[in-house]
């Protein structure tokens, strides 16, 4: 499943 | 984390320290652009939705935390507690003409049709450009005091500090966000002029003015 790129950043 | 986001993010917070000591010392925000407070607010607001459906870390969450409280106070303390120190009349740029386009793009281009993800999109787009309604006002005025500087100077760094960020970790860990990095591009060269008054000027004692 696809859950969007990962947005570990602020 | 690496040494660059992490001196980007302090980077980050040590800019927006500087702005609300310099407004609560002298209790004036004189020479500060309110459009451009409100839109850091917009973008930290439609930014970090994410706190209630993501955990990343403490760290992360505590800063999003501090982001969103910080720009809050700061908008506070320009229209409401020293609201007649607010140079509005030279802060004349129509934010408007940055929302609009910010969240056209943001529905077209995303990674994502979702609402998160377009707010998210959004919030990029809007940062990048969320300084121009300051710089209009520091050129309208032909000045800026020395404080106001730092401020712009911190807060250019942040994202082209992220630059480097990103640099090392599409070389590390093979991660990239065009989104990102593309706004990421524009935004620090919207600072380049600046950057360059500041060190040809400021670093040397004088007070930033403008060629007439």
């Amino acid at each position: 499943i696809y859950i969007g790129p990962k947005k570990d950043e602020l | 984390m690496n040494i660059f986001r992490f001196a980007g993010d302090l980077s980050h917070v040590f800019a927006i320290i500087i702005l609300l000591l310099k407004i609560w010392k002298t209790r004036s925000c004189a020479g500060i652009s309110g459009k451009s407070q409100i839109l850091f607010a917009v973008v930290y607001l439609t930014r970090y939705l994410d706190l209630f459906t993501t955990y990343v870390s403490l760290y992360n969450s505590v800063m999003k935390v501090l982001f969103l409280a910080t720009s809050g106070a700061t908008v506070y303390l320009m229209y409401v507690k020293f609201k007649a120190t607010y140079d509005h009349n030279h802060d004349s740029f129509r934010i408007e003409f940055l929302l609009v386009p910010c969240a056209l793009l943001a529905l077209v281009i995303n990674h994502e049709f979702t609402v998160m993800e377009v707010l998210w999109t959004f919030s990029i787009y809007l940062e990048s450009v969320a300084i121009l309604p300051q710089l209009f006002l520091v050129s309208r005025t032909g000045e800026a005091e020395s404080i106001t500087s730092h401020y712009l100077f911190a807060l250019g760094s942040y994202r082209a500090l992220y630059l480097l960020n990103w640099v090392y970790r599409y070389m590390v860990e093979s991660h990239y966000d065009l989104i990102a990095i593309f706004a990421g591009v524009v935004q620090t060269v919207l600072y380049c002029d600046f950057f360059y008054l500041y060190i040809t000027k400021v670093l040397k004692g004088k007070k930033l003015q403008l060629p007439a």
